[in-house]
């Protein structure tokens, strides 16, 4: 029986990452 | 506002957190600039409450986050609700490009481990999913979701017991470092030339 979707690329953990990432940028910026 | 040797609330022995941390005694100087701004923003009591840690890091403005809850209480060392300057100034040199890999991935696993068990269990991975998802306006099916963290769990949990302990983790991101990158603000190595201020108040010669 073959694979009907596309084949998973993500990792679930790349996709949190998105949510938890700390940004102090505009603080920074110039 | 100020301690007898006439250094500023928070920032009495700059020499020790630099020492104790990846930043110089003038980074840590200038580091203190950004948390006077960031401390003022709704209080001004040289102190960062959880809202004005929201505001600053996350840039959002919802009432409740999952990931600013975690990452406060991980910043929260000493449980106060609370952010004094030292705190600030550990949590955030974890974040520094310089920081010793280990620590980003003891840090990460911590960040992750949302229950504080020792180890990041599935329902802990999905419920990151799902919050991730809403909170970037993704939709996803379950079934896709459940597939992705299906893969995850393949990749990382080598030991098949349902469950991803600080060693499969530390083995998953160094075989994928791109899971660290949420880890780095490359932009710290900037510190004092984007506040050079802190010269004015400066009481050491840094070497």
């Amino acid at each position: 029986q073959r694979n009907s979707g596309p084949p998973i690329l993500i990792n679930a953990f790349q996709l949190i990452g998105m949510s938890s990432c700390l940004d102090l940028s505009g603080f920074f910026e110039k | 506002c100020c301690d007898l040797n006439n250094q500023p609330r928070g920032l009495e022995d700059p020499e020790l957190l630099a020492r104790e941390t990846v930043f110089s005694v003038s980074e840590i100087e200038a580091l203190y600039e950004l948390f006077k701004r960031i401390s003022s923003a709704v209080i001004d009591d040289g102190l960062i409450n959880k809202e004005e840690f929201q505001l600053a890091l996350f840039k959002i403005n919802k009432k409740e986050s999952l990931f600013v809850d975690r990452v406060f209480d991980l910043f929260d060392t000493k449980h106060s609700g609370i952010l004094g300057f030292e705190e600030f100034a550990r949590a955030l040199s974890v974040f520094h490009p310089n920081a010793l890999v280990d620590d980003k991935i003891e840090f990460s696993f911590q960040l992750y481990d949302l229950k504080q068990q020792g180890f990041i269990e599935r329902q802990e991975v999905k419920q990151m999913v799902v919050t991730t998802l809403a909170e970037s306006g993704m939709n996803l099916s379950d079934d896709v979701i459940e597939n992705i963290i299906n893969k995850t769990f393949e990749q990382a949990d080598t030991k098949h017991d349902g469950k991803i302990d600080k060693e499969e983790w530390k083995n998953l991101v160094l075989r994928h470092p791109s899971l660290l990158k949420n880890m780095t603000l490359q932009y710290l190595k900037d510190i004092t030339t984007t506040f050079p201020s802190f010269v004015f108040h400066s009481q050491v010669d840094d070497t």
